[in-house]
């Protein structure tokens, strides 16, 4: 674990009492290779020790804490202080129907969220939940979202695959309003943040239905990609906030930082399985703590 | 590398940037990058150019220098068993393998074994039909493991070539369904001796270093033979599968650059490690 890896640090360095320039540059090196191996992303990982060294050095090393404890704590504390607030709320519009639209690659579990998503709002909100079938590029992903309305007593709304996603979101969300379904969640298909042509159909989706959410599912696994997709998404789409999926995996998730650092947006869920049950909220200590190992 | 700067610590500390960008992990850098440094003074190296060639070996040699194919043996059929996490491409890679064996003249069988998720056997049902294959398939909820045996009683009935396997996406954690794994496994061996004759492995290039717990345990759990790593046309790279192949012994047989039938290719070393310095 870190604890032992800085534990070593410092037990070959003879200075104790203060965390001194000397002792931190090798503890800090132990702590770069914890968050690399964890999938931060490299320059995320530069500026965060850098930041980390200025707080960490000359700090008196309090009577209860080793100098390892003592370097984790300044690391976990700013870790934490990054990773955002801990999530409040679902978001609701002053006049509904709430808008949602979930967006990302390919596989990251889009159309799995909706669901648990529609779940959250309507045990925690008692409204109506309403989703749109906007993915008319994957075989048969209308009936996955279809089934999945089916599974949890959630109505859907489709057009099949023959007609423009930008037609079925803009028919959807009027649908929901018509018929006062609140919020009205449209899954999208996943695609490649350099997709020009799929980029530019969120964008048309995005200025048909004006979502009040605009949420990047993203997928705890992902490596030093992250920045990469998670910056070009929110360039083009000014997300609102991200959904971390498959954490109940054991992948340290790094990407959260990367993510929570380029994109400056809050991670408001996560999803801890396949089964159809609302997200859980994001809690950045645990995240943390996650990160560090 | 390109360029005709000097070959100095600035250009190495940014080429160890780039490997760690490409997801081949802390430990695998520092391996490349000492055998970098001590090529650099001990042969002299003064361009860029010739840093790149040194780069692209050390590489290659971890990458195992020879490339490894996709085989079809002699047994009728030939099975294929096709497993991975949740979202990496597994049913779209067997539509593609599927295409590519019918291209060749073979007769191919699907097996729909994931029963679980929402969709999941109407999308293989609708790869089977766009590329003229037969599909196995029971309702959703069936026992896996019995559409598989189902599966390969129908591929043997026809006399099929190819019989490919298609499973739930599942956390290498959940020891539960690594289980299941096993049974299907078990299953299809003891009604075809030496079934499945293929165990792929599919990888996503946008996953980072889990990739490699991945590997380790649905190797553990099913012998694979071979990975895929799909979605390699976005921007990720795919470092991992260097401790993958290095560490694990496991072949990198295909990748994925795509949503289509055809956007399946032969891995090569001396392409992925071209890719990983743009
Ligand atoms: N273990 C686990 N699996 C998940 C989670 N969320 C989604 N999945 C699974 O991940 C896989 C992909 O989920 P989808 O909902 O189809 O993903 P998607 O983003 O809609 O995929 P595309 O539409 O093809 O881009 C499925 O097998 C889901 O069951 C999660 O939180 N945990
Ligand atoms: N860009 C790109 N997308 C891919 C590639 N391979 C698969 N996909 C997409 O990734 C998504 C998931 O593919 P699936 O074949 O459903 O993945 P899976 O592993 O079977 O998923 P589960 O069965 O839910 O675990 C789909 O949207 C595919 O079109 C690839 O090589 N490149
Ligand atoms: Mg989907
Ligand atoms: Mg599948």
């Amino acid at each position: 674990t870190l604890t032992d890896r800085l534990d070593g640090v410092f037990r070959r360095l003879t200075r104790r009492g203060k965390l001194t320039e000397d002792n931190i540059q090798e503890a800090l090196r132990e702590v770069r290779m914890a968050l690399l191996e964890a999938d931060v992303n490299y320059k995320v990982v530069k500026e965060f020790i850098s930041r980390v060294r200025e707080q960490a050095v000359g700090e008196a090393v309090m009577k209860s804490l080793s100098p390892s404890q003592q370097v984790i704590k300044v690391v976990h504390d700013e870790l934490v202080r990054l990773m955002g607030e801990r999530a409040t709320d679902v978001v609701r519009a002053k006049k509904p129907p709430t808008v949602v639209l979930l967006v990302g690659l390919q596989g990251s579990g889009k159309t799995t969220t909706a669901g648990k998503l529609a779940l959250l709002y309507r045990e925690t909100k008692r409204c109506s939940p309403l989703l749109v079938a906007a993915d008319i590029y994957r075989p048969a992903a209308v009936d996955q979202l279809v089934t999945i309305g089916k599974q949890i007593k959630v109505p859907v709304f489709e057009k099949g695959t023959q007609h423009d996603p930008v037609d079925i979101a803009r028919e959807g969300v009027s649908f929901g309003r018509d018929r006062g379904f609140d919020p009205v969640i449209v899954d999208t298909a996943g695609r490649l943040h350099i997709d020009s042509d799929l980029m530019e159909e969120l964008r048309r989706i995005r200025t048909a239905v004006s979502p009040h959410e605009i949420l990047l599912v993203a997928d705890a696994m992902t490596g030093q990609d992250a920045v990469n997709m998670a910056s070009q998404f929110n360039e083009e789409l000014d997300l609102t906030g991200v959904i971390l999926t498959k954490m109940d995996g054991d992948a340290r998730g790094g990407a959260a930082l990367s993510i929570r650092e380029v994109t400056a947006k809050p991670i408001k869920f996560v999803g801890m399985g396949e089964k159809l049950e609302p997200l859980e909220p994001f809690h950045p200590e645990r995240m943390a703590s996650r990160i560090l190992g | 590398l390109r360029g005709a700067g000097a070959v100095d610590d600035d250009l190495l500390d940014s080429v160890e940037e780039v490997l760690i960008l490409a997801d081949i992990g802390v430990e695998a850098t520092t391996r490349i990058m000492d055998a970098v440094r001590t090529d650099v003074r001990r042969k002299k190296i003064k361009s860029p150019g010739e840093l790149r060639e040194i780069l692209k070996n050390h590489i290659a040699e971890l990458l195992g220098r020879f490339n490894v194919r996709l085989q079809v043996g002699e047994a009728r059929p030939h099975v294929i068993m096709v497993v991975g996490v949740n979202g990496v491409g597994k049913t779209t890679t067997i539509a593609k393998l599927a295409h590519r064996f019918k291209e060749e003249g073979k007769s191919v069988v699907l097996a729909a074994a994931d029963t679980f998720r929402a969709g999941a056997i109407e999308q293989l049902t609708i790869w089977a039909t766009r590329v003229g294959a037969e599909i196995v398939k029971h309702q959703a909820g069936a026992d896996p493991a019995a559409v598989a045996y189902d599966a390969l009683r129908a591929a043997k009935a026809r006399n099929a070539d190819v019989l490919i396997i298609d499973t739930a996406g599942r956390l290498h954690t959940k020891v539960n369904l690594m289980e299941e794994l096993k049974k299907i496994r078990r299953v299809i061996s003891r009604e075809l001796d030496g079934a499945p004759h293929e165990t792929l492995l599919v990888l996503d290039a946008t996953t980072g270093q889990n990739a490699l717990s991945q590997a380790k345990t649905f190797h553990q759990a099913t012998e694979i033979t071979g990975v895929v790593l799909t979605k390699l046309d976005g921007t990720a790279k795919g470092g991992i599968i260097i401790s993958i192949v290095n560490l694990l012994n496991l072949p990198i047989k295909l990748i994925g650059i795509g949503e289509r039938l055809h956007d399946l290719r032969d891995f090569r070393t001396d392409l992925f490690a071209e890719a990983l310095f743009g």
